[in-house]
């Protein structure tokens, strides 16, 4: 079973 | 004061196709050096980003930096009303709490002006960080969009693996599986229908179908796509908008558990 990973876990909020 | 103008409506009625079926709404950012959008699917899976240079207009004027918040179902609704072969202009004044965007035809008997509310948005902006991609595909964007297509049927996600062989996308489900392979071209007539591979390591990494079909709606934009892959981190899908800019999809990958 394979999970969605979030944009936000590798680009971090300038 | 801002104006922007495109020759031709039709690249504009493109860009917002590539973009509104990931985002609701979104802030262009004008300056200078031209027209930016960077914004997020409202479930943080994937990334759009956009650049329109300056140089790439008709004609182009921004005084001070402005970022307009924009509906784009609102602004899908006003670009209906222009003929392809339309100029359009994009105009708003400083400070301004709408923007216009004026269409004229070809033979100028034509003109119209529609005026938008603008929105204020949160701005989110996120440092992407510079990577050195152990994979680059350069493939005609036509064909990508069409393995997509086909893979969707098959199942949520395709697993793409590349070597230095070629390309593989992958799709299984309940009904079955697929697979697709594609070599590098060894010539070809056109530079735009070739498939090459830059490889420094293989990867294998798999994404969600559907936000790949989504970034599959910038196709007329340009004939050729680019994916950028490596390990454990966001896939970067990008078409080079001829003469005008880029249109770059980040998507992070799923992972198994």
């Amino acid at each position: 079973k394979s999970t969605q990973k979030n944009i936000l876990s590798y680009f971090s909020k300038t | 004061m801002f104006e922007a103008r495109l020759i031709s409506s039709g690249i504009l009625k493109k860009v917002l196709d590539a973009i509104k079926d990931l985002l609701n709404e979104a802030t262009f950012d004008c300056s200078d050096s031209g027209i930016q959008l960077q914004a997020m699917d409202n479930s943080h899976v994937s990334l759009v980003s956009l650049n329109m240079r300056s140089d790439g207009f008709d004609k182009y004027r921004c005084d001070r930096n402005l970022s307009m918040g924009m509906n784009l179902a609102n602004m899908a609704k006003i670009l209906k009303c222009a003929n392809n072969t339309d100029t359009v202009t994009i105009k708003a004044q400083d400070n301004a709490d709408t923007v216009t965007f004026m269409f004229e035809s070809q033979n100028q008997e034509k003109v119209s002006d529609y005026e938008m509310k603008l929105m204020n948005l949160d701005q989110e902006h996120l440092g992407i960080p510079e990577t050195d991609y152990a994979c680059i595909v350069r493939m005609p964007s036509h064909e990508f969009a069409r393995i997509c297509r086909d893979l969707t049927q098959f199942g949520e996600s395709v697993v793409i693996t590349c070597t230095k062989e070629g390309v593989r996308f992958s799709a299984s489900g309940d009904s079955g599986s697929a697979n697709i392979k594609l070599a590098q071209t060894s010539s070809v007539d056109k530079e735009e229908e070739a498939v090459s591979i830059e490889m420094q390591e293989p990867v294998t990494l798999t994404f969600a179908c559907q936000y790949l079909n989504s970034f599959t709606k910038a196709t007329p934009l340009s004939p050729q796509v680019s994916l950028s892959m490596s390990a454990d981190v966001p896939l970067v899908v990008e078409y080079q908008i001829p003469d005008l800019g880029h249109i770059r999809y980040y998507l992070a990958p799923k992972i198994e558990e």
